[in-house]
């Protein structure tokens, strides 16, 4: 099945 | 020197309880603009973002941007003292390491004061880029709980797709599967139980249950939720808080290999 993803994979530090 | 009074206290009792399960420890950031804060939970699926405007309180003094580590389970027990009708102050100095919580009764009869410690929280900052989603989709959030709740009695992520025929919900486990579709619905009379699906091109995710029911502790804020998807993005589920900001959250997809 679908593998969770991670929000630091879409959206990087400032 | 910080001073925030908050007429409306209920309501940041309710945004603690919100994101309290999803985030152990945060920083709440002060600045002339308002109280914020950004956070993830400690997996990095889901990441909450709070604003409360300044000129949503009836006395907002911050002299200068503050950074205020916060245990949100402390902050909870605190703010569970308040009554729903109390007036709600935040008290702090620079460089301090308590914050006070003042909680006056409507009347004045009862007035008291909580210190809490802070403690320091090293959290990364996230830019969460502006975007133009696919499709929007706003709901009463009562509905939205409804669903979520529903579904993850039967399995544990969720499908959500939108087509021109309306949102679509699915979910899939060991007993079986359901679908449950919601069309567009513009309640002229009662804009608050209206469904309004925007969509520029179809769009369909996966996604955990378990957060998306999490984020529904704080449907007793708005009474409509917006779901926003795009097919390479995260979900972001905003509620707005009435004539203040907003909490919104934000999950990361279930992606195929």
């Amino acid at each position: 099945g679908p593998k969770q993803s991670t929000i630091t994979k879409f959206f990087g530090k400032v | 020197m910080l001073e925030l009074r908050l007429v409306q206290g209920s309501l940041l009792k309710k945004v603690i309880e919100a994101i309290k399960d999803l985030v152990t420890d945060a920083n709440f950031d002060c600045s002339a603009t308002g109280l914020s804060l950004q956070a993830m939970d400690s997996s990095h699926v889901a990441l909450v973002a709070l604003l409360l405007r300044s000129e949503g309180f009836e006395h907002y003094r911050c002299d200068r941007n503050i950074s205020m580590g916060m245990n949100l389970n402390n902050m909870s027990k605190m703010l569970k003292c308040a009554g729903n009708d109390d007036i709600i102050t935040i008290k702090g100095d620079d460089g301090g390491d308590t914050i006070t919580f003042m909680f006056e009764s409507p009347n004045q009869d009862k007035i008291s004061d909580f210190e809490m410690k802070l403690m320091d929280i090293d959290s990364e900052h996230l830019g969460i880029p502006e975007a133009e989603y696919h499709a929007i989709v706003k709901m009463p959030s009562s509905e939205f709980s409804r669903i979520c709740k529903d579904l993850s009695s039967i399995g544990d992520t969720v499908v959500i797709s939108v087509t021109k025929e309306g949102v679509k919900f699915t979910t899939r486990g060991d007993i079986g599967t359901a679908n449950i579709v919601c069309r567009q619905n513009k309640t002229i009379d009662k804009p608050d139980e209206a469904t309004i699906i925007e969509m520029n091109e179809p769009v369909s995710l996966t996604f955990a249950l378990r957060y998306l029911n999490s984020f529904t502790k704080a449907t007793s804020l708005s009474e409509s939720v917006t779901i926003s998807l795009s097919s390479d993005l995260p979900v972001v589920i905003e509620y707005k808080i009435a004539d203040m900001g907003y909490i919104r959250f934000y999950l990361a997809p279930k992606i195929e290999d």
